[in-house]
């Protein structure tokens, strides 16, 4: 038997919202460690990992491992029905091939039940190294997403370089180009308002904005943004799920032939 | 001309 309850239901609204674009089918690992996900988008250039460890919900309860494959965007569709402020839990239990969320009103005079069919998906899971990253730079979310949405409109890819000045994003396109330039920024009131950038050496890559858009749907989830950056390596752009794990989002980059 | 990679290219299939 599997079954996780989350008072704060809105992470997991949330949390769909930021992969359903990018992965039409994935399967969940419910272990004792937590409920995880790793999947990859249908060409294979970017992977979405998700990790919402057991501690982070109020009730957690896996008696051996299990894998629920299970379309995202019929997901979405149910936990949509889920209000912001309700109570969510996901039930499976052993030998079926259904899963149960329920939705529990905050002040308990509703509740719902939605039954999912689970699905047998082939997904190909891939041993993503530890590696150490040349750039670090942590910025505000929501500064990361309006760079991403703005530059969209200029071209279709964006070359991240790093240097000791701070972080350059350029676009080039049919009308014209585009840099945005973001120097460190420690200085802040807030520290989610900071920028950091932490450089081992110089980097510069390029990368396909269109994905780049669709991991800034994880910007609800976390005020800040992490971009690890190595030469020639997959970027990692990853978002904090409120103490609880992330979402890392690694995007391979294009090269020059 | 860019070439898209692929991220097997970098990470091992198991």
């Amino acid at each position: 038997m599997f079954e996780l309850r989350l008072v704060q239901g809105s992470l997991l609204k949330k949390v769909l919202e930021s992969i359903k674009d990018l992965v039409n089918d994935a399967n969940f690992d419910c272990s004792s460690t937590g409920f995880s996900l790793q999947a990859m988008d249908s060409s294979h250039v970017a992977l979405v990992a998700l990790l919402l460890r057991s501690e982070g919900f109020e009730h957690y309860r896996c008696d051996r491992n299990l894998t629920m494959g299970m379309n995202l965007a019929n997901m979405a569709k149910m936990l949509k029905c889920a209000g912001n402020d309700d109570i969510i839990t996901i039930k499976a239990d052993d030998g079926t091939d259904t899963v149960t969320f329920m939705f529990e009103s905050p002040s308990q005079d509703k509740i719902s039940d939605f039954e999912m069919k689970l699905m047998d998906i082939d997904s190909e899971h891939l041993g993503i190294p530890e590696a150490e990253y040349e750039a670090i730079i942590r910025m505000p979310s929501a500064e990361f997403a309006r760079i991403c949405r703005d530059l969209s409109s200029i071209g279709d890819t964006v070359v991240i370089s790093v240097t000791k000045e701070g972080v350059r994003f350029s676009a080039r396109g049919d009308i014209g180009a585009a840099n945005i330039v973001c120097r460190q920024n420690a200085t802040v009131d807030k520290p989610e308002d900071a920028t950091i950038i932490e450089m081992q050496e110089p980097v510069t890559l390029t990368f396909a904005l269109r994905y780049m858009n669709s991991f800034t749907k994880a910007t609800p989830l976390a005020e800040q943004v992490t971009i690890s950056m190595s030469s020639d390596l997959p970027v990692v752009v990853e978002y904090k799920v409120a103490g609880m794990g992330y979402i890392r989002y690694y995007l391979a980059p294009k090269i020059e032939e | 001309l860019w070439l898209q990679r692929i991220l097997v290219l970098y990470f091992s299939l198991p």
